[in-house]
């Protein structure tokens, strides 16, 4: 079971469309994936079509120690794909937690509760827990950074996008140097990809000389279906997947799995 | 001297990029105007072309009340438009000011204290502060709109950015009933409008006929200069001002003005 952060404090780089589309065509290869969406606005829920009066308990009921994984999850209209949905709630996590010295390990100690229902026969693995994380460096970022095995950062193919990356990989340091030494960074994601626009090549060429090998080869194409889907309640790969976002995320899905055995 | 707070939670909506081309148009039309970096990536100042190094003092340490608005803003490129700059340790404020009973009034207090000097002659006042903000609700918004007399909200022309408004106008329902009771909505610009998808006609005549006129009549067009701009330091307004995006930005500082002389 591998836990993977898809993180990046900048806001709106697709990081909520790579949790819902990734999770959705490595559900549809056969793999159980569990999606936990911590981001006050519950966008990935939304985009799953859970109804918000169906989020009964959610990543705030956990964060605060107030429910267990198995207690908060729901399945979704997708086979093998479950989510712990968001909430609105999840904006007082910081105030909250503030005094609590485990306040960093909250999502890390539930996923160990999982993971030792498991071993215990009592729960079925998922094979790849994906968080999806809102755009800020705080106490819940922070928790699905010290939960995680690896971060996955999905970068969009603009200027101001590059801006916060030094800001990031600071943090993943700081996270790796003591709450959780194992972090590595999965790989990094372009996204919104426009080849009419010479900005895109520029910056996927500057983020390839930076990150090298870890940048996917897969690029994510600015798609409007992409962005029309959740509007349906429906990941892209059921709303249209013969879409070029589609079939990108389905590609990412299999390069991500290769990665995987190489480990 | 009017203090607007540009907010949404959600992110890569256009906050950034409203501060900075509503900031130059409005100099561009003779108005002394400040803008307040208080994102930690410091995209607005980099938009302006504010150099890193050249970022001694920044809305950090206003916040925390290390120093005044006068002894931390800076000019820019752009005449009548100065700038106090963004940065990184912005992402600690929260931490910082927990136990500060005065957390929500930092921002609130610094502008007091540089109206108290323009009232004694000490210093010529600016018509507007924009106040750019980071994609959350977290205590450096709150003291962006405790300080601020209206709160502008750029909206993306997306089904995913709908979502968190009814959150974002609890939050400032919330600041209203205690922090701050004149705070009000000065307006909702729709923001990378694209004509060729439906998507964005749609979300449009949803957010009018839930706004109904505080929705600006101007429409800030899906324009790629306004995202390369950025990349050479400059406004989009410097950088090609007969771009759609520019002439968009113009029309609405022009439409903000006659709202304000409505007053
Ligand atoms: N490849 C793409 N092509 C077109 N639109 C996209 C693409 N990826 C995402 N979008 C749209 O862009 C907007 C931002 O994406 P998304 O919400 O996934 O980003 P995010 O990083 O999760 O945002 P936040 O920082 O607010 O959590 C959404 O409206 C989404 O539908
Ligand atoms: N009208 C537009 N047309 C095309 N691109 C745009 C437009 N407005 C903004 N952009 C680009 O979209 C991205 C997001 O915009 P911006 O950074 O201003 O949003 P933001 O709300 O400030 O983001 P954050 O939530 O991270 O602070 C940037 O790369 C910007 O250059
Ligand atoms: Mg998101
Ligand atoms: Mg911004």
């Amino acid at each position: 079971m591998r836990v993977v952060a898809i993180a990046n404090q900048k806001g709106g780089v697709g990081k909520t469309t790579t949790a819902i589309n990734l999770g959705t065509a490595l559900a549809a290869i056969g793999r159980k994936i569990l999606i936990i969406d911590c981001d006050a606005q519950g966008n990935a829920s939304t985009g799953l079509g859970v109804d918000p009066t169906a989020r009964a308990r959610s990543s705030y009921d956990v964060l605060v120690g107030e429910a267990s994984l198995e207690q908060s999850r729901i399945s979704t209209a997708v086979p093998n794909l479950d989510i712990v949905p968001g909430s609105e709630d999840l904006a007082g996590v910081e105030t909250l937690l503030h005094e609590d010295p485990r306040k960093n390990f909250k999502l890390k100690e539930a996923v160990a509760a999982y993971r030792a229902r498991v071993s215990a026969g009592e729960d079925t693995p998922y094979e790849m827990v994906l968080v999806d994380c809102p755009p800020s460096l705080s106490t819940v970022t922070i928790n699905a950074m010290t939960a995680a095995d690896s971060v996955l950062v999905p970068l969009q193919c603009e200027f101001l996008a590059l801006e916060g990356l030094s800001q990031l990989l600071r943090t993943v340091d700081l996270v790796r140097g003591g709450l959780n030494p194992d972090l590595d960074i999965q790989g990094v994601v372009l996204t919104m990809y426009d080849r009419r626009n010479n900005l895109s090549d520029q910056v996927a060429s500057e983020v390839r000389s930076f990150f090298g090998a870890k940048v996917f080869q897969t690029v994510i194409p600015r798609n409007v279906r992409l962005s029309e889907a959740p509007s349906f309640g429906k990941p892209a790969i059921l709303y249209d997947h013969k879409c070029s976002g589609s079939e990108a995320y389905i590609r990412l899905a299999q390069e991500l799995m290769e990665r995987e055995r190489e480990r």
